[in-house]
């Protein structure tokens, strides 16, 4: 699998690797996928890179490679801004190649990482029609994820037809924020979008939705989707290829 | 006081 731009692939792999160490990736001749939950399994990571975003992709034979995104990461880290990335892995291999290509093809890395046997859970995901589904900055919901963490270790996002709100309250007292539906839209990417079939009120833990916000360099805008007593769902797209969807369950009053 | 859930009573293993 090839990419120009490897640093997508490095914004995957930072974005999944403080939620899950290691994953499987299932690779076919459609694409990349994998899917890994955190090890409390209070939330999942469901990332999907179709073989006609890369530059190149031949699978010739369906392949699932256990990957530590750890080790993954600081391979990565050693990688140029614009520089390409080819992965691959042979046949009857127990490791996976890393190679890296300068823009200006004067430099040439090659890492080889050992494949690591997983034996992971799948989870069956049903296609949801969820009461609400918000569109927005997804730097903006980083700083909110983080303005909130300060108040509190849940957040509690509610929806109206005005808009979305947020609140987290701890000890040292509470905190909202409220944000009102972009009206004129100038440009998509800085809109707050919201579809809403009928409000939902949910209690998440912020750790968890902040992590998710480690993907946010994938995209500009996040997707939430809520429905009550449903797990969130929060997306990140990967532009012409795919994305990274992350699911969190709801924290219950008891 | 709020108790959270794990993810496997809404999604099933595949």
């Amino acid at each position: 699998a090839r990419l120009l731009h490897g640093s997508i692939f490095a914004k995957v792999i930072e974005g999944l690797r403080e939620l899950v160490n290691e994953a499987t990736w299932e690779c076919s001749g459609n694409g990349i996928t994998l899917q890994a939950m955190d090890s409390s399994h209070v939330a999942l990571v469901s990332l999907v890179m179709r073989s006609e975003g890369f530059e190149s992709y031949r699978c010739d034979r369906n392949m699932s490679l256990g990957i530590s995104l750890v080790s993954m990461s600081k391979v990565l880290k050693t990688m140029g801004k614009d520089d390409s990335l080819t992965i691959r892995v042979n046949d009857d291999s127990d490791s996976i190649i890393i190679a890296m290509e300068s823009q200006n093809q004067d430099k040439f890395a090659d890492y080889e990482l050992r494949l690591m046997d997983l034996d992971s859970e799948h989870l069956g995901i049903p296609d949801t029609d969820y009461s609400c589904a918000i569109k927005m900055p997804s730097s903006e919901f980083s700083r909110i994820c983080r303005d909130m963490s300060i108040m509190g270790d849940s957040v509690l996002i509610c929806t109206t037809k005005e808009g979305v709100k947020f609140s987290a309250k701890g000890d040292l007292g509470q905190g909202s924020i409220r944000l009102v539906q972009t009206t004129n839209i100038e440009k998509e990417e800085e809109a707050v979008i919201i579809e809403m079939k009928e409000a939902v009120a949910l209690t998440f833990a912020v750790r968890y939705l902040s992590m998710f916000c480690k993907a946010a360099p994938l995209s500009p805008q996040v997707g939430l989707s809520l429905s009550e007593d449903t797990p969130l769902m929060c997306e990140f797209k990967i532009a012409e290829m795919g994305h990274v969807r992350f699911y969190l369950a709801p924290k219950i009053e008891d | 006081k709020r108790h959270q859930n794990q993810l496997r009573p809404y999604y099933s293993s595949a």
